[in-house]
């Protein structure tokens, strides 16, 4: 299982329809300060079920949609979609491509679909967490989190191997 | 439950041990159970001693030097059980050259097992990119995303 | 003691502007108080938004934007109440080529009024030091520390 | 006032005895990751007087004391000594020069003296607290402390500049 693409519309800096496309291996995201980098891994911490502001370092969940800048009028709604290639079936779904995605929009109404079907938050949430996405602990490290593994409480380390195994 | 984490815990140390022998060569780290008779309960704690050094205290370690154990702890868990990918910001930020190096050949052993996505402002970690992408704003607060990609990454 | 806040705060937030914009230009930052009818407990907020771009909110700022807001409220501070030395330990960690330029012609700017010390493992923080200190460790675990004088540091 | 020169010995990794000479203006300490930079920021926050291990990444005030190499025995105890040039007069001490000392011993004694007349520690923390150096909230930046600045409550904020003025 692997990323294929993460496809990025009016969520933070990305007022443009924006699509990364992944491949196997390692990819590099470069770029000056602020110019968008960590609101990358915010949309896919986002996309993968993410609850509450904070994690996406704001202090509401409308933080998340694009507010406006000098030339460009606020957007009314986030997007994020992110499609994994599932051939080796890890994901308890029968596709061999699986598209995640979730809008939210500034009345506060969600939507979130798996492949195009209308679906609940808990339902991405389940289909990930046996794969050893769902929760990020470990496999998201968020800018300036790096030393919270060793600053960490004993318990607090021992949970990131509980979830991870 | 209890044997889950005990296996797990087992196979993490023992991946823990080697990554450390090349993130701190000639030095040693070691992963601990704070109450190993409570395998229910029990916490981990983080031993790291680069080479050279006589001081196990990991909050006396420097900057560079915890980013380097926390790293290995990472990978560790990375090896012993595997997630299809990771996502990682701006890790290397505390990282002199030589470590960076270090750090970028640990990337490179990893490139098979696993997708790794590295966000970074750092143009020596962008030698390892099987693909590259280029962020900017150009002042109108909008994001442009701008992808190159690496035929050949430079191999460490 | 209010009135010594009260000028404090209002010379402080004074230089804050002034120095918001040259660390980012073409944006502003301002400092508040929370309490302004309660002068003797009001707290401070810090408001920075970078050129180009709407978003006030701290926390929505990227690693970078932070420390060169960090960086305004501290020099702010140094300005306003100067302290005869500063010592700063890799501050500018954070920070991509451009902002560590306008954060290094803000070291020039204050290299008269106050005595500083840097601490860093970027070679370009290098090029304003009048004296550079090079600190190695031989494997031995004991620090060793070989000084440099720089009769013309670069003016940035 | 400014810094004239600072002497370690035995403290963290300075095993050997090390003297920096400081200049008016900029002052630059580089080198590679462990190498002792942030242990020479240690060492200036001891002597004016720092209260408590935590504040030197210690959790026994013993810490500071070198601990031994693979070829070098643990010291018996660290000392610091910092000069200060008051031509000024911002020390309330009638000296050109003042040198501030200060000496922890294995067994847990310390020694403290200003000008080599032997003081406490008490006398110290005085003789700097009206001189802006003092308390050091805001003169001296730990590594990984510039964050704090923002992420500090308002109140913490405001004692910076209360501590300043
Ligand atoms: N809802 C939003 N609408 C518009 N812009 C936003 C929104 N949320 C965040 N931003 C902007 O996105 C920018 C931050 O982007 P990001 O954190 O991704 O930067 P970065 O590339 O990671 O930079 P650094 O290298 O400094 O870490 C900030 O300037 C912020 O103002
Ligand atoms: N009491 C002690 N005895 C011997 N060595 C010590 C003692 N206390 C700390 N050290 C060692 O000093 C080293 C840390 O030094 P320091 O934090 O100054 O590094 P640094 O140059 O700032 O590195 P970085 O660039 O990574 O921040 C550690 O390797 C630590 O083991
Ligand atoms: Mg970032
Ligand atoms: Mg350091």
């Amino acid at each position: 299982m692997f990323l294929k693409s993460l496809e990025i519309k009016g969520f933070k800096s990305f007022a443009d329809r924006t699509e990364l496309v992944f491949e196997p291996g390692v990819t590099v995201v470069v770029g000056p300060n602020g110019s968008g980098k960590s609101n990358i891994v915010d949309a896919v911490t986002w996309v993968l079920g993410a609850q509450g502001p904070r994690a996406l370092r704001g202090s509401k969940m409308e933080d998340v949609i694009f507010a406006g800048g000098p030339q460009r009028a606020a957007l009314g709604r986030a997007q994020v979609m992110l499609t994994i290639d599932n051939s080796t079936g890890i994901l308890p779904i029968d596709f061999v491509e699986v598209a995640i995605s979730r809008t939210l929009y500034r009345s506060g109404e969600s939507e979130y679909s798996i492949n195009g079907a209308p679906c609940r938050l808990l339902d991405i949430q389940e289909l990930l967490s046996d794969s050893g996405v769902g929760r990020q602990f470990h496999t998201i490290v968020g800018q300036g989190q790096l030393d919270a593994v060793l600053s960490a409480r004993p318990e607090d380390r021992r949970a990131v191997i509980e979830e991870a195994a | 439950i209890v044997e889950i984490f005990e296996e797990a815990f087992n196979d993490v140390a023992h991946h823990f041990e080697e990554i450390i022998s090349k993130l701190f060569p000639g030095g040693r780290g070691r992963l601990r159970l704070t109450d190993p008779e409570n395998l229910l309960e029990t916490g981990i704690e983080v031993d790291a001693r680069p080479a050279g050094k006589s001081v196990r205290k990991l909050s006396l370690l420097s900057g560079g030097e915890r980013s380097m154990a926390a790293l290995g702890f990472l990978f560790a868990v990375f090896r012993a059980r595997p997630s299809p990918f990771y996502l990682l910001d701006e890790v290397e930020a505390a990282l002199d050259d030589l470590n960076l190096h270090r750090f970028l050949e640990l990337i490179d052993e990893f490139r098979n097992e696993s997708q790794l996505v590295l966000i970074t402002h750092q143009k020596r970690s962008m030698d390892v990119a099987d693909c590259l992408y280029g962020v900017t704003m150009q002042g109108s607060g909008v994001t442009k995303v701008v992808s190159q990609k690496m035929t050949d990454p430079v191999r460490i």
